[in-house]
């Protein structure tokens, strides 16, 4: 911090963390921004309000991301409105329970020297 | 091995493909593989068809009753590949489009392109995968994908992350020198061809560390051959 004269007034700025209500403006205007670029329309206003409910709880869950995996960048995606277990239902389908026979054929091992 | 490797740079992948809301990831993971193979034998890049896979193939697990390749609703890689050398092989994309739904199998035999000839599972010795990946081409991966919903970009290092493998994705490249900032050192990484088109992550690909089996990327590997077909 640097020292400052009786006669000028210091320059204060606000440290307290930001409001519930500016939250929500930040919230809203990133499901805009998530509806225009990825042209996302909902029938009616309960399914716009339940998806935006989905992309406030993603918007948290990409701020955990973020924090867990800091060399890449975690944010809103084309899968932001949709829940985790959506996702898996609709864009993942490697079938977990399914092994790989134990008659597949191994690759024989390779020269990695040089 | 060389530091740096991308398939991409030498024409053996296709461009992002999109899979829409349906869970045909494995199929996508093995047309790449395929289409990788069939570039190293020929010479020629084609797009092969993921419905063909999605519509007919319905190959089974012997071991585990009930565990069938079923289009939208999942599948396995190497269960595709079993499917392909027992069909005789895959259409050209434009001769049998992808939908993204589950319809009826409308496989013609006489526009098959290109066949398998053999596919192997590959150790999870990374060096291995990394070989076998130059040697042999794109390489179909199994990985877990909780922190590909919210990825953008960038070479992803998760701290923690589950080896429960749940979404196919082709294994193209990988580099010596992701910059990890906050571990102030350079990363390698492996590059990853997603099936979620090209408006996610880096233009649909996906870069994640190499080193630790990160997301259990280096659990279910497998590498396939072809067959050049005449398609007359």
């Amino acid at each position: 911090s640097a020292a400052v004269p009786n006669d000028v007034d210091p320059l204060i700025q606000q440290v307290v963390s930001e409001s519930d209500d500016d939250q929500l403006l930040h919230a809203e205007r990133h499901f805009s921004s998530f509806k225009a670029t990825f042209g996302k329309t909902y029938a009616t206003q309960e399914e716009h309000d339940y998806r935006f409910g989905v992309f406030k709880a993603n918007l948290r869950r990409a701020k955990r991301h973020q924090a867990l995996d800091p060399t890449a960048v975690h944010g809103v995606t084309k899968f932001s409105d949709l829940t985790p277990k959506e996702f898996r239902r609709n864009f993942l389908g490697l079938k977990r329970r399914l092994r790989l026979p134990a008659d597949a054929n191994k690759a024989p091992i390779l020269p990695t020297g040089d | 091995l060389p530091a740096d490797f991308d398939w991409r740079d030498k024409g053996a992948v296709t461009p992002v493909k999109d899979q829409g809301s349906c869970g045909s990831c494995w199929a996508f993971s093995a047309t790449g593989a395929l289409e990788g193979a069939h570039y190293l034998e020929t010479g020629e890049l084609v797009s092969l068809s993921e419905q063909q896979l999605v519509d007919c193939d319905h190959e089974c697990d012997p071991e585990e009753y009930g565990s069938c390749d079923s289009g939208c609703s999942g599948g396995l890689m190497n269960n595709a590949f079993e499917y392909a050398l027992k069909a005789g092989g895959l259409e050209r994309e434009e001769d049998y489009p992808y939908t993204g739904t589950d319809d009826t199998c409308k496989f013609d035999k006489s526009k098959i392109v290109s066949s398998v000839s053999n596919f192997s599972v590959i150790s999870t010795d990374e060096d291995q995968i990394a070989a076998n990946l130059v040697n042999h081409g794109p390489l179909a991966v199994g990985i877990n994908a909780v922190f590909m919903q919210t990825y953008v970009g960038g070479v992803s290092c998760p701290y923690i992350c589950g080896k429960r493998i749940d979404h196919g994705v082709l294994l193209v490249g990988y580099g010596s020198s992701g910059f990890a900032p906050i571990r102030l050192k350079e990363k390698p990484y492996w590059i990853l061809k997603n099936s979620w088109g090209q408006s996610w992550g880096e233009q649909g690909y996906y870069k994640i560390c190499r080193g630790y089996n990160s997301c259990g990327v280096d659990s279910l590997v497998s590498t396939v051959a072809a067959l050049h077909t005449s398609n007359k």
